[in-house]
């Protein structure tokens, strides 16, 4: 059995999961948890852009692709490029 | 493939270097090439114009190109070795919009011979795929993977996945097709850089192409070879000569007998992709480009002792071989591996082609092309019965020739 995910994985995992545009980013407003059924969501919906098993847990070979280098732009277009936009007006 | 949502309104866009990498064992000059060959590789699929700008330039360029380190003025700071590599921002009336950043902390590399550091032109191709309008793609051999996957070969030879071009082409539309558009097969790998020649070697003077009277005409996994003496072209699906200059002949075919100065004819077979050169009574065999076994006669191909063959290609109509020899022609099946008996015939079965064809091949999209002199015949897919308007010029339509002003009348056969 793969073994659980240390804590600082997951934490590891929802900053790039959120990094690269699979989970919506936190409000800045609120100190917001991600649900375990989005996480599990968001991991498999990474490992089938990745082309790894969906097993929705951050196992090894998803944490492995993680630390792999890549380009920095979002996967996953929308709301994480939106925010990016916006702080880039700000500025 | 994905889309960003914006793209470019003009197919003419500007690009620049503006910083360079700073540790990097990559000189300016060949960072400008490969930026050149990267921007190339999504313009002859597109048709879209890439134009670099002088630094003194009094505009900006669509695409500014820069080496920076971590937090540089933008929403994407560079983390060192590893992590991001590079990212580009998608078109748009923003000034950074088109702009691409590489991570001056990587170790830049290009033909990196112990696969350390990162291949610059994989990168940049990518890069410019973001600046050109595209996103992300997970299709395994998209260039367009989120991923560093590797160095991708030359840049010369280089050549879109199909995802990447259909989505090149959804913003931008396709260019003219040429008959050779989709290759099949995975292309050859380049030829190694040539070896230096010791200072008394002869220098070989370099034939015109454009003259025509080519010893052999293959399509070899989707690209023509066009050979000749010791020297050969070759036609990318795209329509373009990967070069105007030719290369050797034995630079590029490992084995091939140094006495082995023309070839005949040539062609892929089928089904096992081999590729058959011939010169007089013998052929060799090739797997990719390197020679298997020793030469062989050409009587093992059902042809009489002695006999040599102008021109030989696979049909895919039947997938038989035929060889031709002045105005006769034998047939090989390949499946059985025996010539087919009652030949050879007369070559008028093929209504309209010319005798002793320099060489024959069949193109792309199936239509099947004589080669003679500096014209050609072409014979619609599955028909032996030569286009009315047979014969044409070579030049023009194969070999980025200018056309003839006043084409001389082409001998009918």
């Amino acid at each position: 059995r793969a073994r659980e995910p240390s804590a600082q994985d997951v934490s590891l995992g929802v900053d790039w999961l959120t990094r690269y545009g699979y989970l919506p980013p936190p409000h800045p407003a609120q100190a917001q948890l991600q649900s375990p059924a989005k996480l599990r969501d968001a991991i498999k919906v990474m490992q089938r852009f990745a082309g790894l098993p969906e097993t929705g847990v951050l196992d090894s070979a998803t944490m492995a692709t993680m630390q792999k280098p890549r380009c920095s732009l979002p996967d996953v277009l929308g709301v994480a490029e939106l925010v990016r936009r916006r702080r880039r007006r700000r500025r | 493939y994905a889309l960003s949502g914006s793209m470019w309104r003009k197919r003419t866009l500007t690009w620049r270097v503006r910083s360079f990498p700073q540790s990097s064992a990559l000189t300016q000059e060949t960072v400008r090439t490969l930026m050149h060959h990267a921007l190339t590789t999504w313009g002859v699929e597109s048709g879209l114009k890439f134009q670099e700008l002088v630094s003194q330039a009094p505009t900006e360029p669509d695409i500014l190109i820069d080496f920076v380190r971590a937090y540089h003025q933008d929403s994407y700071p560079f983390d060192g070795q590893g992590g991001t590599l590079a990212h580009a921002f998608f078109p748009g009336e923003h000034p950074i919009s088109g702009d691409t950043h590489f991570d001056d902390e990587e170790t830049w590399t290009y033909r990196s011979k112990d696969g350390e550091g990162i291949d610059l032109f994989a990168v940049a191709v990518h890069e410019f795929g973001h600046a050109l309008g595209l996103g992300h793609s997970s299709a395994p051999n998209s260039i367009m993977r989120p991923f560093y996957q590797g160095p991708v070969g030359d840049p010369h030879e280089y050549r879109l996945s199909q995802d990447d071009r259909e989505g090149l082409q959804q913003l931008y539309g396709k260019v003219p097709q040429t008959p050779y558009d989709k290759p099949t097969r995975k292309p050859l790998a380049p030829p190694p850089p040539p070896p230096a020649l010791p200072p008394d070697s002869p220098s070989l003077p370099i034939p015109d192409r454009c003259d025509g009277d080519f010893d052999a005409i293959a399509n070899i996994r989707g690209e023509i070879f066009f050979f000749k003496g010791p020297w050969f072209w070759r036609l990318q699906p795209s329509g373009h000569l990967v070069s105007p200059r030719p290369a050797r002949l034995h630079r590029f075919w490992e084995g091939l007998p140094a006495a082995v100065d023309v070839v005949q004819a040539a062609y892929a077979r089928h089904p096992d992709g081999r590729i058959l050169l011939f010169s007089g009574p013998r052929f060799w065999v090739f797997r990719d480009r390197q020679l298997e076994g020793a030469p062989r006669p050409l009587t093992a191909l059902g042809l009489p002792a002695g006999e040599e063959v102008d021109a030989v290609f696979s049909w895919p109509l039947n997938g038989k071989t035929y060889l031709i020899r002045g105005r006769r022609y034998w047939r090989y099946d390949e499946a059985a591996a025996r010539a087919d008996p009652g030949y050879p015939r007369d070559l008028s079965l093929w209504e309209g082609a010319p005798h002793a064809p320099d060489d024959v091949t069949v193109s792309n999209t199936g239509d099947t092309y004589f080669f003679k002199g500096a014209h050609y015949w072409r014979f619609p897919k599955g028909s032996v019965k030569a286009e009315p308007d047979s014969p044409q010029p070579m030049g023009p339509k194969w070999l980025d020739c200018p056309a003839a002003s006043a084409d001389p009348r082409a001998p009918r056969p």
